[in-house]
């Protein structure tokens, strides 16, 4: 379910580390990464233990919650990706949380949609 | 305005003013309607703002405006996406026609969203996830949200009496002052002129026909029944259920509420 390449990558970004706030932006990274997790890793202990992780060392290192998250891939050395163009394909290194079909469970049953139309006088 | 909500419920309705459509955690999406005619409680929409709210990893908070003659292919600020986030492209506006039909997808919420300008006010339609779609905000009652929960009794408009009065010949739209709700139209059609023209685009004789009907009797304006068209059009293209495309009346109740058969 994906919890444990949160967790690589996370010991792979905080390991040369030195100012806590980059601990904390690393943190929040991790955080975001477990998150979208959270559907497929349901019931997976390793999931739940990376989730009291996260609060255990927040609270630790005095970080909030809100503020700049880094993706662990582009705190590599080389230089972040550039923007998207405008109308871009959507890319594929996307979080699936940001496509709503791809997040779902793979066992679970499709969505069912809904339609609101409004119009004329 | 005609609402078909999320329920399949349809309502011709009178919310003149600003009304919230959908308003939930991830969404709110707005409306404006004023008067078609001076002094008529027949209204149209002629303002909408869409609100995208921040979307974890995938998209900054975007507003999407559109009023008469301005229907923009972008969101407010300029951008046509999510931002730069490495989501950023699952929430994105296209423009199908210059002026007259955007789609906006917001693929991280599974939505899709039509926005049109029909003649000189513009038409909304939208697919969801009915997870997306009943996702509240804390605390927030939502009792107004009109995809949701339908127009307010009060606000809605008696489609069978007015039919039925057009149909036997009395005027459909009183004159302004004489105690008649909807105003007068600037070009008369008779009920059978109204029903001939609509013919033209809607051939089944459903609700959105029977809206086609109402809305030129009532303002005159023949827009209205290239509104009804696209509204149907719409209709085919975001709704899941193809058995559902076509509603018809009930036996009785305000506004036209949908039976599963003609």
């Amino acid at each position: 379910c994906r919890i444990l390449k949160c967790n690589s990558e996370f010991w792979a970004s905080t390991s040369s580390l030195g100012p806590e706030e980059e601990f904390c932006t690393a943190l929040r990274a991790y955080h975001a990464c477990v998150r979208r997790t959270a559907r497929t890793c349901r019931g997976d202990l390793a999931y739940h233990s990376a989730q009291h992780g996260i609060e255990d060392l927040m609270g630790q290192h005095n970080c909030s919650r809100e503020g700049p998250t880094t993706q662990p891939r582009t705190r590599s050395r080389t230089p972040p990706p550039p923007p998207p163009p405008p109308d871009s394909q959507e890319r594929s290194d996307a979080p699936e949380v940001c496509h709503y079909e791809r997040g779902l469970p793979r066992n679970a049953a499709p969505p069912n949609y809904t339609h609101c139309g409004f119009f004329g006088d | 305005p005609h609402l078909r909500t999320f329920g399949d419920d349809f309502h011709t309705c009178i919310v003149e003013g600003a009304w919230p459509l959908i308003h939930n955690k991830y969404l709110s999406v707005q409306v404006t309607n004023t008067p078609v005619l001076p002094g008529s409680s027949a209204t149209a929409t002629s303002k909408l703002t869409i609100i995208f709210k921040n979307f974890q990893e995938c998209v900054d908070q975007k507003t999407y405006h559109a009023e008469t003659n301005e229907l923009p292919a972008a969101f407010a600020d300029g951008s046509r996406n999510g931002g730069e986030r490495h989501g950023g492209a699952a929430l994105r506006v296209l423009e199908k026609v210059p002026g007259q039909h955007v789609e906006i997808q917001a693929r991280y919420i599974g939505t899709t969203m039509v926005v049109r300008q029909v003649g000189r006010y513009l038409t909304f339609a939208v697919r969801m996830p009915e997870e997306v779609a009943r996702a509240a905000e804390d605390g927030d009652n939502h009792d107004l949200y009109l995809c949701l929960h339908g127009c307010p009794l009060s606000q809605r408009i008696d489609f069978r009496t007015f039919r039925q009065r057009a149909a036997g010949g009395r005027a459909p739209a009183g004159r302004p002052g004489s105690g008649d709700q909807l105003g007068s139209p600037p070009h008369t059609f008779t009920y059978q002129s109204a029903v001939a023209k609509c013919k033209e685009r809607l051939l089944v004789e459903d609700l959105y026909f029977q809206s086609c009907v109402f809305d030129l009797l009532t303002s005159g304006d023949v827009s209205f029944s290239l509104a009804a068209y696209y509204a149907f059009e719409d209709v085919k293209m975001l709704h899941s259920n193809k058995d559902k495309y076509h509603l018809f009346e009930k036996a009785v109740g305000l506004g036209g509420a949908p039976s599963r058969s003609p």
